[in-house]
C-alpha cells in the first residue's frame, strides 16, 4: 500500500525555545 | 459526533497563530480600535516585530513546538464521501479539511514602547534649520517618526513631549537643552509681562505674548517651539485642547539643575548661597518655591553640607562600581540623597532600601538612615 | 520601518455579538487539531477513493474524528491502522488565526480559537 497515512508518535513535547520575530519571517 | 478529516495536498504557509491576552481581546472587540504590526529600525530585518494598539505595545515572541498542529475548515464535499465503515461508528456528519499546519505560536508580551530617535536632529534655535530641501533629514514628518518607532502612538507622543520634541516646518527635531531653557525663560517672562494665568496658559495667547515686539525674521520662538515648551513644562488642562497648567515644581527643578551646573560644578557651594543663586536665575518676580531637596539626584556633599553638581551620566553603569564611586565622592549619604543616583539600576523592581542594602551598609543615626560602604 | 494594519473585517460580527467557540469548531467553521507526533499524509494525487477535489483544492481523506460531547473525549482514527485517544481542551490563552498575504502585503485576523482537539497519547492499533 503506497498510500501512507500514519502518525509517528513522539515521546515528549518541547516548546521551551522563544525568540524575537523578524519582519521577513511574518511573510515567508 | 463523527467528522471526516481531510487535508489539502498543498497547504497554505501564510497562516499564524497569535496569543490573544484579555487586553488584546478588548482591543479587537472595540470597533474603533486599530492594531498594527510594526518593526522598528531602518532596515526590514533590523528591529523586532511588535504589535501596537493606539496606546499599548506588545513584543512578539515566537514559541516553537514539536507537535503537529493542523488548522482545518468545515466544508461540504462536492461528491458524497465514501463511508469508512471499518470503525463501526455513526456516519460522519461533517467534513473538515486541513488548510495549514503550524509548528509555532506568536506569544504577545506587553512592553513599554520606545520611541526611535535615530536620525532625529537636535535643534539649537538656529535659523538655518531645516535645510532648504530637507534631503539630509531621513525622518521627514511625525508620521515617519511614528512608523519607525516600535511604539504605540500614545506612548510615542508622551515620550516625545517629555524629551522636548518639536517640529520645525514639519520636520521632527529635539530642542537642545540650551534652546529649551531660553524658550522657557522667554515664555515665563512674556507670560508674566502680559499677566497670563500660569494655571491656564493657552497656546495662542502665550505665543502672542512671546512674539510681541519680536523681529519675526530672527525669531526662533515659533508656535511649535512654544507648544513644545508648554508640553514639557506643563500639563494639558483636561477637556481643553491647547491649554496647559504650568508645572511650577518642574520649572523650578529645571532652573535648579542649570544653577547647580553653573555655580557648583568646579567646586562646592554652601546651601544658603546656592539658594540665592538659584533664585537669581528665575525671571524677576517669578513665583516659584524652591528647596534643596527638589534637586536630589543632581548633587552630592563632598564636605559637610556644601553642595556640588553630579550628573548620573558620569557614573558607572555597573552597580557595584557606581556605589564605589558614590562613596568615594561622599563617604556617608542620607538614604533619600543616594537613592535617585542608583534607582535606574534597580531593574528587578525591588524596594529601594532593599536594593541599596545589597551593596551598602545602612545604620540609623537619630531619625535618619545613613548609607555607607560595606 | 515597515508596518501593516491588521484587518478584523471577518471577525467583526463575531466580536460584536460576543459569540465565541464553545465546542470543537468555531462559529466561523474552523477547528484546531493537535497531535503529539508527526502526521504523515501523501502529498501527491492517487487514483483512490480517499483522494477528492473540492473546487480548486485536491485533498486526501486521512482520518475520522469522533467526539463524545458529553465527556469532551475524542477518538481519532488515522489511516486504517491507528487509533488515538484525546480530548477537547480549553486554551489557556485564546489564539487568533492570522493570514499574512504576501501578494498584497495585507494582514487579516480571520478567527479566534478558544479550544483545540489534542492527542498526546501513543497511537493504539485498530483491532
Amino acid at each position: 500500500d503506497e498510500i501512507r497515512i500514519w502518525v509517528r508518535y513522539k515521546e515528549g513535547f518541547s516548546d521551551a525555545v522563544r525568540k524575537n520575530v523578524a519582519w521577513s519571517s511574518l511573510w515567508s | 459526533m463523527s467528522l471526516n478529516l481531510h487535508e489539502r495536498l498543498s497547504t497554505d504557509g501564510s497562516f499564524r497563530l497569535l496569543h490573544l491576552t484579555p487586553e488584546l481581546l478588548e482591543v479587537l472587540k472595540d470597533s474603533n480600535s486599530k492594531l498594527q504590526f510594526k518593526a522598528a529600525g531602518n532596515d526590514e530585518d533590523d528591529g523586532d516585530v511588535v504589535l501596537c494598539s493606539r496606546d499599548k505595545t506588545w513584543l512578539l515572541r515566537q514559541k516553537n513546538h514539536s507537535n503537529t498542529v493542523m488548522l482545518m475548515h468545515e466544508f461540504t464535499p462536492e461528491q458524497e464521501t465514501s463511508l469508512e465503515t471499518t470503525f463501526g461508528l455513526p456516519n460522519p456528519t461533517s467534513d473538515f479539511a486541513g488548510f495549514a499546519r503550524t509548528t509555532f505560536e506568536y506569544e504577545t508580551k506587553k512592553v513599554s514602547g520606545i520611541i526611535n530617535l535615530d536620525s532625529v536632529p537636535v535643534h539649537n534655535g538656529s535659523l538655518d534649520f531645516p535645510p532648504a530641501d530637507g534631503q539630509d533629514l531621513p525622518v521627514k514628518s511625525m508620521d515617519d517618526l511614528l512608523a519607525s518607532s516600535a511604539c504605540s502612538e500614545k506612548e510615542c507622543l508622551s515620550q516625545w513631549n517629555q524629551l522636548g520634541g518639536c517640529t520645525v516646518k514639519g520636520y521632527p527635531c529635539i530642542l537642545s537643552s540650551d534652546f529649551l531653557s531660553k524658550a522657557l525663560h522667554v515664555t515665563l517672562m512674556s507670560a508674566m509681562a502680559e499677566s497670563l494665568d500660569f494655571s491656564r496658559l493657552k497656546l495662542d495667547e502665550t505665543f502672542d505674548a512671546v512674539n510681541k515686539d519680536m523681529d519675526q525674521d530672527s525669531n526662533p520662538y515659533t508656535r511649535e517651539v512654544i507648544k513644545t515648551t508648554l508640553e514639557k513644562y506643563g500639563k494639558r488642562v483636561k477637556d481643553d485642547d491647547d491649554c496647559w497648567q504650568l508645572d511650577q515644581k518642574k520649572v523650578a527643578e529645571w532652573y535648579g539643575i542649570r544653577a547647580l551646573r553653573k555655580y557648583a560644578s568646579q567646586s562646592s557651594i554652601p546651601p544658603a548661597e546656592f539658594l540665592i543663586k538659584w533664585k537669581s536665575t528665575f525671571p524677576p518676580y517669578a513665583p516659584f518655591d524652591i528647596e534643596i531637596e527638589m534637586l536630589r539626584g543632581w548633587f552630592f556633599r563632598p564636605t559637610g553640607s556644601n553642595l556640588q553638581y553630579l550628573s548620573k551620566n558620569t557614573l558607572p553603569s555597573d552597580i557595584k562600581e557606581r556605589f564605589k564611586m558614590l562613596f568615594k565622592l561622599q563617604s556617608q549619604w542620607d538614604m533619600d540623597d543616594i537613592a535617585p543616583f542608583v534607582e535606574e539600576l534597580n531593574t528587578k523592581g525591588l524596594k529601594i532600601d532593599v536594593f541599596i542594602m545589597k551593596y551598602a551598609r545602612k545604620r540609623r543615626v537619630g531619625k535618619k538612615f545613613i548609607i555607607s560602604s560595606r | 520601518m515597515p508596518s501593516v494594519n491588521v484587518s478584523k473585517r471577518q471577525l467583526q460580527t463575531l466580536l460584536q455579538s460576543d459569540q465565541h467557540q464553545t465546542s470543537v469548531s468555531t462559529p466561523l467553521g474552523n477547528m484546531m487539531l493537535e497531535i503529539q507526533g508527526d502526521l504523515e499524509v501523501p502529498r501527491q494525487w492517487h487514483e483512490d477513493q480517499r483522494f477528492t477535489t473540492d473546487g480548486e483544492h485536491q485533498m486526501v481523506r486521512w482520518g475520522l474524528l469522533h467526539i463524545d460531547t458529553a465527556r469532551n473525549n475524542a477518538t481519532l482514527f488515522v489511516g486504517r491502522k491507528q487509533r488515538l485517544l484525546g480530548s477537547l481542551v480549553k486554551l489557556d490563552t485564546p489564539l487568533g488565526l492570522i493570514k499574512f498575504n504576501q501578494q498584497d502585503g495585507t494582514v487579516e485576523m480571520q478567527d479566534v480559537f478558544h479550544y483545540k482537539v489534542l492527542f498526546k497519547s501513543r497511537p493504539l492499533p485498530i483491532m
